[in-house]
Protein backbone atom coordinates (compact mmCIF):
# COMPACT_ATOMS: atom_id res chain seq x y z
CA UNK A 1 0.00 0.00 0.00
CA UNK A 2 1.38 3.02 -0.92
CA UNK A 3 -0.26 6.83 -1.19
CA UNK A 4 -0.61 6.44 -4.43
CA UNK A 5 -2.84 3.58 -3.94
CA UNK A 6 -4.47 5.46 -1.32
CA UNK A 7 -5.74 8.66 -3.61
CA UNK A 8 -6.95 6.34 -6.53
CA UNK A 9 -9.11 4.27 -4.44
CA UNK A 10 -10.15 7.95 -2.74
CA UNK A 11 -10.50 9.82 -6.20
CA UNK A 12 -12.59 6.65 -7.01
CA UNK A 13 -14.95 7.05 -4.01
CA UNK A 14 -15.39 10.61 -4.46
CA UNK A 15 -16.01 10.58 -8.09
CA UNK A 16 -18.90 7.73 -7.24
CA UNK A 17 -20.08 10.45 -4.67
CA UNK A 18 -20.12 12.96 -7.07
CA UNK A 19 -22.19 11.21 -9.88
CA UNK A 20 -24.93 10.08 -7.19
CA UNK A 21 -25.07 13.50 -5.23
CA UNK A 22 -25.42 15.37 -9.03
CA UNK A 23 -28.60 12.84 -9.68
CA UNK A 24 -30.46 13.13 -6.47
CA UNK A 25 -29.57 16.51 -6.21
CA UNK A 26 -31.37 17.56 -9.66
CA UNK A 27 -33.24 14.71 -9.62
CA UNK A 28 -32.22 14.25 -13.07
CA UNK A 29 -29.62 11.47 -15.15
CA UNK A 30 -28.84 13.93 -17.83
CA UNK A 31 -25.52 13.99 -19.58
CA UNK A 32 -25.17 10.54 -17.74
CA UNK A 33 -24.29 7.45 -19.88
CA UNK A 34 -26.38 4.43 -18.95
CA UNK A 35 -24.01 2.23 -20.88
CA UNK A 36 -20.81 3.41 -19.50
CA UNK A 37 -22.50 2.45 -16.11
CA UNK A 38 -23.83 -0.80 -16.88
CA UNK A 39 -19.97 -1.44 -18.26
CA UNK A 40 -18.79 -0.40 -15.06
CA UNK A 41 -21.42 -2.92 -13.54
CA UNK A 42 -20.20 -5.69 -15.58
CA UNK A 43 -16.26 -4.90 -14.84
CA UNK A 44 -16.63 -4.78 -11.07
CA UNK A 45 -19.14 -8.61 -11.65
CA UNK A 46 -16.02 -10.30 -13.78
CA UNK A 47 -13.59 -8.86 -11.54
CA UNK A 48 -14.18 -9.07 -8.15
CA UNK A 49 -15.51 -12.89 -8.12
CA UNK A 50 -12.90 -13.74 -5.60
CA UNK A 51 -15.72 -12.18 -3.01
CA UNK A 52 -16.75 -15.83 -3.24
CA UNK A 53 -13.80 -17.18 -2.36
CA UNK A 54 -13.39 -16.21 1.33
CA UNK A 55 -10.10 -14.37 3.38
CA UNK A 56 -12.13 -11.39 3.79
CA UNK A 57 -10.32 -11.44 6.93
CA UNK A 58 -6.77 -12.82 6.56
CA UNK A 59 -5.24 -8.94 6.55
CA UNK A 60 -5.96 -5.45 7.06
CA UNK A 61 -5.83 -5.19 3.18
CA UNK A 62 -8.23 -8.47 2.60
CA UNK A 63 -10.57 -6.39 4.56
CA UNK A 64 -10.31 -2.78 2.76
CA UNK A 65 -9.85 -4.26 -0.69
CA UNK A 66 -13.75 -6.11 0.32
CA UNK A 67 -15.35 -3.01 1.31
CA UNK A 68 -14.81 -1.17 -1.58
CA UNK A 69 -15.30 -4.07 -3.41
CA UNK A 70 -18.38 -4.07 -1.71
CA UNK A 71 -18.77 -0.31 -1.79
CA UNK A 72 -18.19 -0.02 -5.89
CA UNK A 73 -20.75 -3.18 -7.21
CA UNK A 74 -23.64 -1.71 -4.62
CA UNK A 75 -23.18 2.03 -5.82
CA UNK A 76 -22.60 1.14 -9.18
CA UNK A 77 -26.00 -1.37 -9.04
CA UNK A 78 -28.16 1.98 -7.75
CA UNK A 79 -26.65 4.37 -10.76
CA UNK A 80 -27.93 1.61 -12.82
CA UNK A 81 -31.08 1.33 -11.09
CA UNK A 82 -31.45 5.20 -11.21
CA UNK A 83 -30.96 5.47 -14.80
CA UNK A 84 -33.05 2.52 -15.74
CA UNK A 85 -35.69 3.38 -13.40
CA UNK A 86 -36.24 6.27 -11.10
CA UNK A 87 -34.78 9.20 -13.55
CA UNK A 88 -35.24 7.03 -16.64
CA UNK A 89 -37.63 9.54 -18.10
CA UNK A 90 -34.81 12.04 -17.91
CA UNK A 91 -31.69 9.47 -19.83
CA UNK A 92 -30.36 11.43 -23.01
CA UNK A 93 -31.36 7.57 -24.58
CA UNK A 94 -30.73 9.40 -28.20
CA UNK A 95 -27.59 10.70 -27.33
CA UNK A 96 -25.53 7.33 -25.90
CA UNK A 97 -25.41 5.47 -28.39
CA UNK A 98 -22.27 4.14 -28.69
CA UNK A 99 -21.83 0.47 -29.89
CA UNK A 100 -21.18 -1.21 -26.75
CA UNK A 101 -20.85 -4.49 -28.19
CA UNK A 102 -18.01 -3.67 -29.70
CA UNK A 103 -16.31 -2.96 -26.79
CA UNK A 104 -17.36 -5.78 -25.26
CA UNK A 105 -16.08 -7.92 -28.01
CA UNK A 106 -12.64 -6.47 -28.38
CA UNK A 107 -12.28 -7.06 -24.54
CA UNK A 108 -13.44 -10.66 -24.71
CA UNK A 109 -10.86 -11.40 -27.79
CA UNK A 110 -8.30 -9.51 -25.85
CA UNK A 111 -8.78 -11.37 -22.65
CA UNK A 112 -8.85 -14.64 -24.10
CA UNK A 113 -5.53 -13.85 -26.36
CA UNK A 114 -3.58 -12.01 -23.56
CA UNK A 115 -4.99 -12.94 -19.99
CA UNK A 116 -2.38 -12.82 -17.07
CA UNK A 117 -2.94 -16.87 -16.76
CA UNK A 118 -5.48 -19.30 -18.54
CA UNK A 119 -7.81 -20.04 -16.22
CA UNK A 120 -11.68 -19.16 -15.92
CA UNK A 121 -11.27 -16.63 -12.63
CA UNK A 122 -8.40 -14.79 -14.53
CA UNK A 123 -9.51 -14.77 -17.88
CA UNK A 124 -12.40 -13.27 -16.42
CA UNK A 125 -10.31 -10.57 -14.30
CA UNK A 126 -8.05 -9.80 -17.73
CA UNK A 127 -11.87 -8.86 -19.57
CA UNK A 128 -12.56 -6.94 -16.51
CA UNK A 129 -9.00 -4.68 -17.12
CA UNK A 130 -9.58 -4.41 -20.40
CA UNK A 131 -13.27 -3.51 -20.31
CA UNK A 132 -12.21 -1.02 -17.70
CA UNK A 133 -10.02 0.89 -19.85
CA UNK A 134 -12.51 1.54 -22.52
CA UNK A 135 -15.64 1.65 -20.78
CA UNK A 136 -15.47 5.74 -20.27
CA UNK A 137 -16.24 5.83 -24.30
CA UNK A 138 -19.65 5.98 -24.52
CA UNK A 139 -19.68 8.77 -21.46
CA UNK A 140 -17.41 10.78 -23.65
CA UNK A 141 -19.40 10.32 -26.84
CA UNK A 142 -22.57 11.45 -25.21
CA UNK A 143 -20.33 14.43 -23.62
CA UNK A 144 -19.44 15.75 -27.20
CA UNK A 145 -22.80 15.20 -28.72
CA UNK A 146 -24.25 17.27 -26.10
CA UNK A 147 -22.50 19.91 -26.26
CA UNK A 148 -22.28 21.42 -22.80
CA UNK A 149 -20.87 19.73 -19.73
CA UNK A 150 -22.71 20.21 -16.51
CA UNK A 151 -19.71 21.09 -13.79
CA UNK A 152 -20.77 17.96 -11.38
CA UNK A 153 -20.34 15.82 -14.37
CA UNK A 154 -17.01 17.11 -15.51
CA UNK A 155 -15.68 16.82 -12.14
CA UNK A 156 -16.79 13.05 -12.35
CA UNK A 157 -15.35 12.07 -15.29
CA UNK A 158 -11.92 14.42 -13.86
CA UNK A 159 -11.83 12.59 -10.90
CA UNK A 160 -12.47 8.87 -12.61
CA UNK A 161 -9.25 9.63 -14.97
CA UNK A 162 -7.44 10.69 -12.29
CA UNK A 163 -8.17 8.21 -10.04
CA UNK A 164 -7.01 5.38 -13.01
CA UNK A 165 -3.80 7.90 -13.35
CA UNK A 166 -2.89 7.53 -9.56
CA UNK A 167 -2.98 3.66 -10.08
CA UNK A 168 -0.96 4.09 -12.91
CA UNK A 169 1.55 6.10 -10.27
CA UNK A 170 1.39 3.26 -7.69
CA UNK A 171 2.06 0.40 -10.61
CA UNK A 172 5.40 2.31 -11.43
CA UNK A 173 6.00 2.74 -7.11
CA UNK A 174 5.41 -0.72 -6.87
CA UNK A 175 7.38 -2.12 -9.78
CA UNK A 176 10.51 -0.60 -8.04
CA UNK A 177 9.95 -1.76 -4.28
CA UNK A 178 8.13 -5.51 -4.99
CA UNK A 179 9.66 -7.80 -7.44
CA UNK A 180 6.73 -10.21 -7.26
CA UNK A 181 4.60 -7.88 -9.18
CA UNK A 182 6.60 -6.58 -12.10
CA UNK A 183 5.02 -9.75 -14.29
CA UNK A 184 1.44 -7.77 -14.04
CA UNK A 185 1.25 -6.91 -18.07
CA UNK A 186 -2.75 -7.14 -18.24
CA UNK A 187 -2.46 -4.01 -15.66
CA UNK A 188 -0.32 -2.04 -17.40
CA UNK A 189 -1.39 -2.24 -20.56
CA UNK A 190 -4.70 -1.52 -19.45
CA UNK A 191 -4.21 0.93 -17.60
CA UNK A 192 -2.05 3.00 -19.79
CA UNK A 193 -4.68 2.79 -22.45
CA UNK A 194 -7.23 3.57 -19.89
CA UNK A 195 -5.36 6.98 -18.73
CA UNK A 196 -4.44 7.99 -22.41
CA UNK A 197 -8.37 8.04 -23.23
CA UNK A 198 -8.67 10.69 -20.56
CA UNK A 199 -6.19 13.04 -21.79
CA UNK A 200 -8.35 14.97 -24.46
CA UNK A 201 -10.99 15.21 -22.20
CA UNK A 202 -8.60 16.70 -18.98
CA UNK A 203 -6.76 18.87 -21.75
CA UNK A 204 -10.57 20.51 -22.41
CA UNK A 205 -11.49 20.30 -18.38
CA UNK A 206 -8.37 22.07 -17.33
CA UNK A 207 -8.44 24.78 -19.78
CA UNK A 208 -12.17 26.05 -18.85
CA UNK A 209 -11.29 25.35 -15.18
CA UNK A 210 -8.85 28.34 -15.47
CA UNK A 211 -11.03 30.68 -17.40
CA UNK A 212 -13.75 29.84 -14.80
CA UNK A 213 -16.60 28.54 -17.31
CA UNK A 214 -18.06 25.24 -18.15
CA UNK A 215 -16.54 22.65 -19.96
CA UNK A 216 -17.74 22.68 -23.83
CA UNK A 217 -16.20 19.79 -25.70
CA UNK A 218 -15.77 20.12 -29.84
CA UNK B 1 5.47 -16.29 -9.34
CA UNK B 2 2.56 -17.25 -7.71
CA UNK B 3 2.56 -13.87 -5.92
CA UNK B 4 2.68 -12.38 -8.67
CA UNK B 5 -1.02 -12.89 -9.94
CA UNK B 6 -2.40 -12.13 -6.42
CA UNK B 7 -4.94 -9.45 -7.38
CA UNK B 8 -4.52 -7.29 -4.31
CA UNK B 9 -5.71 -4.39 -5.71
CA UNK B 10 -9.26 -2.93 -6.89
Amino acid sequence: MNVFRIAGDLLHCISIFILLHKMRKTRTCTGISRKTLELYAIVFLTRYLDLFTGGYFDSALSLYNTVLKLLFLASTFYCVYLLRVKYRHTYDRSHDTFRVPFLLGAAAVLAFIFPQRYTILEILWSFSQYLEAVAILPQLLLLQRTGEVENLTSHYIFCLGAYRGCYVLNWIWRFFTDSTYRGQYVTWTAGLIQTSLYADFFYYYLKYKKQGRALKLP
Amino acid sequence: SNMAHKHDEL
